[in-house]
């Protein structure tokens, strides 16, 4: 039964379980954390290695002599206009404030997704399992349409764009410069092996905004009686503090932390309790509550305190997380550092509701069908949509200038090599 | 519970080919074969699917035609167990005569099954 126990797959075995388990890219042939395939942690979940060759060559960092010979920085400015003898990256590129975006986060930053034609009988046909393949080995996560560092176009036809997309709309000099470095079951308690794959050189590369999205796993687990198990007050404070410190120690000066807060999770059970599954909507006989208590019974819960028919467990779990959040709102005013700002922002999932019943969808219709618990694409979208509008209104000095460059880049250069 | 995950796992997969059987009002048989069908190659997905059918199916095809549910299969297989002390873990409402009795009869059905021989394996 162990596949892994033949010889002549133990190598391959091994090199997956470290790449599962440090969160680096499988393929890295210059091991310089970036990789030329998408998926096992490839350019799905940060940008393509342009060179995969040379160490040197990676998303992120300054120019090489303003990339004359090659393109040092894979955002596919490189090269001298013949016009002036200028190179085209010192051309479109000095002086715009470049910057990257880097996601420390958990499921559902990674976009944990269960296609629900996967277990959906009367809709299951050859084409239901095709992404399969690709998402086993993301771990059934979809970062490159996730809400901070997605770069493909949405399936849910929304116009809305990720940070990423933003970041590049902005300033195409920041082509390719993301990292989501989420994972499933990730938690403030947990980040040390995790952080330790992000990939920023203090000195030789640009600033970074860093997303820390922790927003399930303290207060989410599968106990039967889950609260003894949530993370405290104090340590989520000290694990947050030690975060901190070694982003300050690894990022460029000039970088960004915006730390966000937990949901009210009592979301999941107000919309969705009494709401067909997508096992029982054939027959009609298996509602989310029921849905809930099997898991629950189980104890393979993704958050038992909230996915719960207990009234009181759901608000003791909501009071933990509102406890949480006001520990980062302390830390975001009271903690400085010399290489970053914090900035505080609500997980507020009223105010996706309330927009997205505007164009009249339904409160139900932002939460992943199958699992019945993370917040699907749309939530998503609309999430760092919401984002992307506070920080231009108050925080614009995070996200660098817009570039006047923008359309020559686009004629010179095309989509820049895409993703 | 031990395993929690392979009951959650079997509890689906058998609802799949429950109501593939049900909407293509084919044979369970048929519904298994259709299932795997539609798997990709890749990552040995389809060949992996057929081995289990090839394990499994024989028992799955008795328990589902003698009108057993999910829940019931994967109890009977043991993908879903009910650890001593603990509560019994159902998706789908209980049938109407009482639990253990149903799951007798479903054990005395693949009493026979060379499978159940082998350990529970994931």
């Amino acid at each position: 039964s162990d596949i892994c126990s033949l010889p002549f797959l133990a190598k391959i075995c091994e090199k997956i379980k470290s790449t599962l388990k440090n969160s680096v890219p499988f393929r890295d042939v210059d091991s310089d954390k970036y990789s030329v395939s998408p998926t096992l942690r490839g350019y799905h979940w940060r940008g393509r290695d342009c060179n995969d060759s040379n160490k040197m060559a990676y998303p992120g960092r300054r120019p090489d002599n303003w990339d004359v010979h090659q393109d040092s920085n894979c955002n596919g400015i490189w090269g001298v206009d013949p016009k002036d003898g200028i190179p085209y990256e010192k051309k479109f590129c000095e002086g715009s404030e470049p910057r990257g975006i880097i996601l420390l986060g958990d499921s559902a930053g990674a976009h944990f997704h269960i296609p629900p034609e996967w277990i959906t009988a009367s809709q299951m046909s050859l084409k239901s399992f095709i992404d399969l393949p690709s998402a086993l080995t993301d771990e059934l996560n979809w970062p490159q349409l996730s809400g901070a560092t997605g770069f493909l176009n949405s399936t849910s036809g929304l116009k809305e764009n990720s940070i990423y997309l933003h970041l590049r709309n902005r300033n195409r000099c920041n082509h390719r410069d993301y990292q989501n470095l989420a994972k499933n079951g990730a938690s403030s308690q947990n980040l040390e092996r995790i952080i330790e794959s992000l990939s920023r050189n203090p000195r030789s590369d640009h600033p970074a905004i860093v997303i820390y999205a922790m927003i399930g796993n303290d207060v989410c687990n599968g106990k039967i009686d889950p609260v003894p198990k949530m993370t405290t007050p104090e340590q989520f404070y000290s694990k947050v503090m030690e975060t901190l410190k070694y982003l300050n120690s690894h990022l460029p000066n000039g970088s960004h932390v915006i730390l966000y807060g937990l949901p009210d999770g009592t979301f999941l059970w107000d919309h969705l309790h009494n709401r067909y599954h997508p096992l029982g909507q054939l027959n009609e006989d298996v509602t989310y509550e029921r849905f809930y208590t099997f898991l629950g019974c189980l104890q393979v819960s993704s958050c038992h305190g909230w996915m719960s028919s207990n009234k009181t467990l759901r608000a003791l779990t909501s009071e933990r997380a509102e406890q949480l959040s006001n520990i980062l709102k302390k830390i975001a005013i009271s903690k400085k550092f010399t290489n970053l700002d914090l900035l505080y922002v609500d997980f507020d999932l009223q105010a996706v509701m309330k927009k997205w019943q505007k164009r009249g969808g339904q409160p139900w219709q932002l939460i992943e069908p199958v699992d019945g618990f993370h917040p699907n694409e749309v939530a998503l979208l609309l999430m760092a949509d919401g984002l992307w509008d506070k920080m231009q209104l108050q925080w614009p000095q995070v996200l660098g200038k817009e570039n006047p460059f923008n359309p020559q880049i686009e004629q010179v250069f095309g989509d820049q090599g895409g993703h | 519970p031990s395993n929690g995950h392979a009951c959650v796992g079997c509890v689906v997969v058998v609802s799949v080919i429950e109501q593939l059987a049900q909407v293509h009002n084919s044979t369970v048989r048929a519904s298994m074969e259709r299932l795997c069908s539609y798997l990709p190659e890749k990552l040995f997905l389809k060949s992996t699917c057929y081995s289990v059918v090839r394990v499994f199916g024989p028992d799955i095809i008795k328990l589902l035609s003698a009108d057993m549910n999910a829940d019931v299969v994967c109890h009977t297989l043991q993908f879903c167990q009910q650890d001593p002390g603990q509560a019994f873990c159902h998706l789908y409402p209980l049938p109407k005569e009482t639990w253990k009795s149903t799951l007798e009869k479903a054990r005395q059905i693949v009493k026979k099954s060379p499978t159940l021989k082998y350990s529970r394996s994931g």
